[in-house]
C-alpha cells in the first residue's frame, strides 16, 4: 500500500501533539513534520508493516536529527589559553547558576578558572555571583555595580592571561531580545571579550519565544552552544530541541537543579526518547 | 510573525463574500496556531476551537455585523471570557501578600514593585525576605528596595524562613501592606512546597499570588494547579511581558486556579508593574 498524505497527516497528528504538548516550538514541529513527509510520502509499505511505529520512528529520526554533537571540555581542552566563555541569555534564565556549576566541572577536570562578574546592572548580582565563587574556591573578578559591563570581562581576561590561567567565564546581565540598547550592550562585550564561546542559556519550561530569542541573539552575537536549565522541573523540555533546530550548534549540558554538582552532558538521543518514548 | 499570521487571516475573512464552513475551518486553524505560538495549552486550544467553530456557524451574527466580523468577535470573546474583565486590584487597609513560584520566575523584583504601588496607594509597605537559599536574595531585595523606599527585613545568614516569618511579621506590625518574597521552587520539589504550606500557615496571608515568567510554556497549568493544590492561590503575576513572549501559558494557570491575573510585570524596574489588561493580552496574542 502507498502511504498517501491524508493517511500520514493521520499518523502524524497524534504525534505533533505531543512534541508541541512538550514546548516544541510550532515553527519546528513543522519543519520535522516537512522532513518525516519527504521521507515517507509516496513510499510503499508491506501489507503487514505497522504504519504508526514506522511513522513514529521516522518523527524520531527527524528529531535527533536536530542536535549537533560537542564535547565542551574536548572543545576547551584543545583551545586557546586563556580560554573565554561568555554566557548569555534573558532573564531569569540560569546563567549565573550555570557558571557557578561550569566553574565546578573545570576545577574538577583539572583546568584553572577565573569568573568574570560582568552583570553589573541588576540588583545583588555581583553578591550572587561572589558567593558562588568563594562556595567553590574559585577567582572571581569584579568592579562596582553599574562599571562597565565590558570592562570586567576585559579585566578578567588580562588577569587570567597574566597569570597563566587556562578558562574565564562571563557572566552577563539577563536581557530581552526585544530591548535594543541591552542587545547593542552585549554585542559590546562580546567584541571586547573576542570569546572563544559564546553559550545561550535556556530555560527547559520555556515555549515558543525561545526561537526568536535565539534568533535575536545570534543577530547580534554568533551564539556557539547552548545550555538547558531547569530541567528537573517535570517539563518535557522541547525547547531545548527549539533551540538547537534555530541554531544548528551543540546544546553542551542540561541543569537539572540548583546545586553546583546539577549539570549534566545533554544527549539528543536520550532527549528525544523522553517525549517520543 | 504573528501579526502578519492574524492579518493574513483577517484578509481571508473580509475578502471572503460570504463565510461557509470550509473558509470557517480555515479560519479556526489560522488562529489555532497563533494560539499555539503564543504558548497556549494544546487542550484548551482544542476545546477553544470546538467552540469558536460552533459559534460562528451556528449563532446568528448581531445585527449590522456581517457573518465575518461576527467570527473575530467570537475569538475575542472566547479568550476574554477565560480572563474576566479589566479589574482594578481590591484595596483593603490591611493586607498580606505572599509571593510564590518558580525559580527565576521574578518574584523578588515583583515584591518591590507591589511595594512601591501599595505605597503610591497610601499603604505603608514591608517586605519580608524568606529566601534563604539563593546567594545574596537578601542583598538584591534590599538594593531594589532601598529605590522604592521600602523597608525590609531578613537575615542574611538565616537558614530558617518561618523564623524569619515570624520575626519578620513583629518588625513589620506598624505596616498596612505586608509582602512576603520566597524562595523559587516548582512542583517536583517536595521538601520546598512543604516548606511553602508551613509558611503559609505562619504567614497567614490574604492573598496568594503566583509569579508566573511570560516564558513558561506548556507546562504552566501543570505548575499552577500543583501551587494552587499545596496553598490555595488568589491570583496570578504575569511577568516579563516586555520580552518577545505571549503569556499564552497564563491562560491554562487562570484555567485551573479559577483565579484571575492580577499583575503583569513590564520591565526590570521597580515601575514596571501594571494591573492586568485582558483586552490588551488577547490582542497582543491575536497579532
Ligand atoms: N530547579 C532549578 N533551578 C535552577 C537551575 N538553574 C538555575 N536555577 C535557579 O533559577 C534561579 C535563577 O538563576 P540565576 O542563575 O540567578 O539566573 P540568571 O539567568 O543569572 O538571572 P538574571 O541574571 O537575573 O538574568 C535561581 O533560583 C537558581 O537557583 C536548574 O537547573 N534547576
Ligand atoms: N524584562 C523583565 N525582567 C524581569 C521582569 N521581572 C523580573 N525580571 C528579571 O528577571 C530576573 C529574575 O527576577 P527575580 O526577581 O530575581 O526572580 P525570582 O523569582 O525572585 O528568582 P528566584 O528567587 O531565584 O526564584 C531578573 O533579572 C529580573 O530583573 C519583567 O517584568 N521584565
Ligand atoms: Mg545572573
Ligand atoms: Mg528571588
Amino acid at each position: 500500500a502507498v502511504l498517501d498524505e491524508n493517511r500520514l497527516d493521520e499518523l502524524l497528528f497524534d504525534l505533533e501533539l505531543a512534541l508541541i504538548e512538550s514546548d516544541v516550538a510550532l515553527e519546528v514541529v513543522d519543519a520535522v513534520k516537512a522532513d518525516v513527509k519527504a521521507a515517507l510520502l509516496g513510499r510503499s509499505f508491506g501489507r503487514g508493516a505497522d504504519l504508526s511505529a514506522i511513522v513514529k520512528q521516522a518523527l524520531r529520526d527527524s528529531v535527533k536529527k536536530v542536535f549537533v554533537d560537542g564535547d565542551l571540555l574536548e572543545i576547551i581542552r584543545e583551545g586557546k589559553r586563556p580560554f573565554v566563555i561568555v554566557f548569555v541569555g534573558v532573564n531569569g534564565t540560569g546563567k549565573t547558576t550555570t557558571i557557578a556549576k561550569v566553574a565546578r566541572l573545570l576545577e574538577r577536570e583539572g583546568f584553572s578558572t577565573v569568573i568574570a562578574a560582568a552583570d553589573t546592572y541588576r540588583a545583588g548580582a555581583i553578591e550572587q555571583i561572589e558567593k558562588h565563587a568563594s562556595n567553590l574556591g574559585v577567582r572571581l573578578i569584579k568592579q562596582g555595580r553599574g562599571a562597565d559591563s565590558a570592562a570586567v570581562a576585559f579585566d578578567a581576561i588580562e588577569h587570567a592571561r597574566a597569570r597563566g590561567l587556562d578558562v574565564v567565564l562571563i557572566d552577563t546581565a539577563g536581557r530581552m531580545d526585544t530591548n535594543v540598547n541591552l542587545m547593542d550592550e552585549l554585542k559590546k562585550v562580546v567584541r571586547v571579550s573576542r570569546p572563544d564561546l559564546v553559550l545561550f542559556v535556556g530555560d527547559a519550561l520555556s515555549g515558543n519565544a525561545v526561537v526568536e530569542q535565539v534568533r535575536t541573539f545570534h543577530q547580534y552575537t554568533p551564539i556557539d552552544g547552548a545550555i538547558i536549565t531547569k530541567a528537573d522541573a517535570d517539563a518535557k523540555g522541547g525547547s531545548a530541541i527549539s533551540i538547537a533546530a534555530t541554531l544548528k550548534r551543540p546544546v553542551f549540558f542540561l541543569g537539572t537543579g540548583q546545586g553546583y554538582d546539577d549539570l549534566q552532558r545533554f544527549n539528543g538521543s536520550w532527549f528525544v526518547d523522553q517525549i517520543l518514548p | 510573525k504573528l501579526s502578519d499570521s492574524l492579518t493574513g487571516v483577517i484578509k481571508k475573512i473580509t475578502r471572503a463574500p460570504f463565510i461557509d464552513e470550509k473558509l470557517v475551518k480555515e479560519v479556526v486553524r489560522d488562529i489555532q496556531r497563533s494560539l499555539l505560538v503564543s504558548d497556549v495549552n494544546v487542550r484548551l486550544v482544542m476545546d477553544l476551537s470546538k467552540r469558536i467553530e460552533e459559534r460562528a456557524l451556528q449563532q446568528k451574527a448581531i445585527a449590522g455585523l456581517t457573518k465575518k466580523e461576527h467570527v473575530i468577535k467570537v475569538v475575542y470573546e472566547e479568550l476574554i471570557s477565560l480572563l474576566g474583565e479589566k479589574q482594578d486590584y481590591h484595596l483593603p487597609t490591611k493586607t498580606r501578600v505572599m509571593l510564590i513560584g518558580i525559580q527565576g520566575s521574578g518574584k523578588t523584583t515583583t515584591s518591590v514593585k507591589l511595594a512601591k504601588f501599595f505605597s503610591k496607594k497610601g499603604l505603608r509597605p514591608f517586605i519580608i525576605a524568606a529566601d534563604t537559599y539563593r546567594p545574596a536574595a537578601y542583598d538584591q531585595l534590599l538594593q531594589l528596595a532601598e529605590k522604592a523606599n521600602v523597608k525590609v527585613y531578613g537575615e542574611p545568614e538565616g537558614k530558617d524562613p518561618v523564623k524569619i516569618v515570624e520575626s519578620g511579621l513583629e518588625k513589620a506590625a506598624h505596616a498596612d501592606a505586608v509582602i512576603l518574597d520566597t524562595a523559587g521552587r516548582h512542583k517536583s520539589e517536595e521538601e520546598l512546597f512543604r516548606e511553602m504550606k508551613e509558611l503559609a500557615q505562619r504567614f497567614r496571608p490574604d492573598e496568594k499570588l503566583l509569579v508566573i515568567d511570560s516564558n513558561l510554556g506548556q507546562s504552566a497549568g501543570k505548575q499552577a494547579a500543583a501551587f494552587h493544590k499545596a496553598i490555595g492561590l488568589t491570583g496570578v503575576v504575569l511577568t516579563k511581558l516586555d520580552g518577545s513572549a505571549k503569556g499564552g501559558g497564563a491562560l491554562s494557570a487562570v484555567a485551573e486556579t479559577g483565579t484571575k491575573i492580577r499583575f503583569v510585570g513590564l520591565g526590570e524596574g521597580i515601575d514596571d508593574l501594571e494591573i492586568f489588561d485582558p483586552e490588551r493580552f488577547v490582542s497582543r496574542i491575536l497579532g
